[in-house]
């Protein structure tokens, strides 16, 4: 199992929108792909039209009782191949239930490691802080997919959470996370801005940065109020297309590791 | 001094942008405006041209030391009457660090006291999470403006915001703070699912929404490049003419009570 994290510490800038999205086009490419939502919001278990408030049992289950496995909380989406650990605001707690235990970083590294036979693909879904949540994400995983916003603060924000991962990597010699690609979302073709932040991120950050943009699209936003990711909620849309050039090229990257 | 935080735990909501031109729109309209960023990304601080990475204190420095005043980390602006209260990336780990004190959730309320005679008005930038920061800012503040994106995670995501606050009121009897309004940002007229978030929002919660909207427009965007609040980068752009018309808004509010 490849496990990829979502991350960047700026709110607001696609994440979800990428963990729910990608996630179905590695899906529809035949692969066994699990969806962690490790966002106490529950956005990316709200993508796939399960409600967070009607969870018994979520993923802070999963962190912070021993006895129960991921599979125990784990639920089938729609998607074939598709499952989901979904989130609920009870997992807005973590930080301070995790924080006194002496393996507090790497609860959900251990964890996935159960299942992991199971999938191709683990996707996570990160809220925005640098937290001990995204600490547990950056160590579970083997890359991360950072969505950047064509926008003014890019670009300082990138270099501090390429840092952060680094740092990550120095800290903790088991983990070995490293970034995959970063994604421009939000992308607007003829705004002045945002042809001026991607050739500034392609300069500075080159090759790193995916083909794939991921345009600014209505029908993006809309997909979550029908609880399913573009590839089925408008699969001849623009942002259906996308996200299925993005499964292509994160495939192409991991294949040539 | 009136303290407003400008809220939600939604990430890429219009927080920042709002709280840097709200600031601007109260200043220009001759009062003196405190301007206080608490999110280590420091984005509002650099709204106003100055740069994180190269101050030597900051909002941390008031926070944790109790010899270190609001006064002496405090910025003068480009714009007449305007101060701020810069942040960096060392308050990221003011959670960790403010955690171990009895104070800790009293902190900024007590420290902005020091200075209240000397402003109008004071304007409190948060991160998205609900976190010791957070709860700072809310114990510190009179009113809250939350920001509200006309996307569809908007409406879940308020009332457990709502209430959150009402939360924190009930179990801090010294804390006042209630919801001036609910301000929606990027707000397009004609794009359906923005019009009928639009709708929700004003069905549910009433007068409680600002008759004033943030459309989307780059100028917003691109205003932070310049270091420079979008009163004085394009003063007759569209995103102008609202913060102007939500600053007369608010104080109309606030002068209702
Ligand atoms: N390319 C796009 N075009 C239009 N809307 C989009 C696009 N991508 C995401 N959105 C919408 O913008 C909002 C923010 O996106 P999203 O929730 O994916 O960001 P995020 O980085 O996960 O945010 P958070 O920091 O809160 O976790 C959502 O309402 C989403 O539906
Ligand atoms: N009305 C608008 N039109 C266009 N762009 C906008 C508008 N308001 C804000 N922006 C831009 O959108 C991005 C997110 O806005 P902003 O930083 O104000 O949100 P935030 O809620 O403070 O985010 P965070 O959760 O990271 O603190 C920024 O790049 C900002 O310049
Ligand atoms: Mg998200
Ligand atoms: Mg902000």
């Amino acid at each position: 199992m490849k496990t990829i994290a979502v991350a960047n510490q700026k709110g607001g800038c696609g994440k979800t929108t990428t963990a729910v999205n990608l996630a179905a086009g590695l899906a529809f490419q035949g692969n066994t792909v699990l969806l962690v939502d490790l966002d106490p919001q529950g956005h990316a278990t709200m993508g796939y039209g399960i409600d967070p408030d009607r969870l018994r049992r979520t993923v802070h289950d999963a962190l912070l009782d021993d006895a129960v496995s991921i599979s125990e909380v784990t639920v089938r989406s729609e998607l074939d191949g598709l499952d989901v650990v979904p989130s609920n605001i009870a997992l807005s707690s973590a930080e301070r239930d995790l924080r006194p235990r002496a393996d507090k970083a790497v609860i959900l590294s251990r964890k996935l490691e159960a299942v992991a036979a199971g999938y191709d693909y683990c996707l996570i879904d990160c809220a925005p802080p640098m937290s001990l949540l995204m600490l547990n994400a950056l160590i579970a995983s083997d890359e991360v997919v950072v969505t950047v916003q064509a926008q003014y603060f890019a670009l300082e924000g990138l270099k501090r959470l390429l840092k952060t991962v680094h740092l990550v990597t120095t800290r903790f010699p088991t983990c070995h996370v490293r970034v995959l690609g970063l994604l421009i979302t939000f992308m607007e073709d003829r705004t002045l801005l945002c042809m001026q932040v991607q050739k500034q991120l392609r300069t500075f950050f080159g090759t790193m940065v995916f083909d794939t943009m991921i345009h600014r699209n209505i029908r993006l936003a809309e997909a979550p109020s029908a609880g399913e990711p573009i590839l089925t909620y408008a699969p001849s849309d623009r942002g259906a297309k996308e996200y299925r050039a993005l499964a292509e090229e994160v495939l192409a990257r991991l294949e040539a590791q």
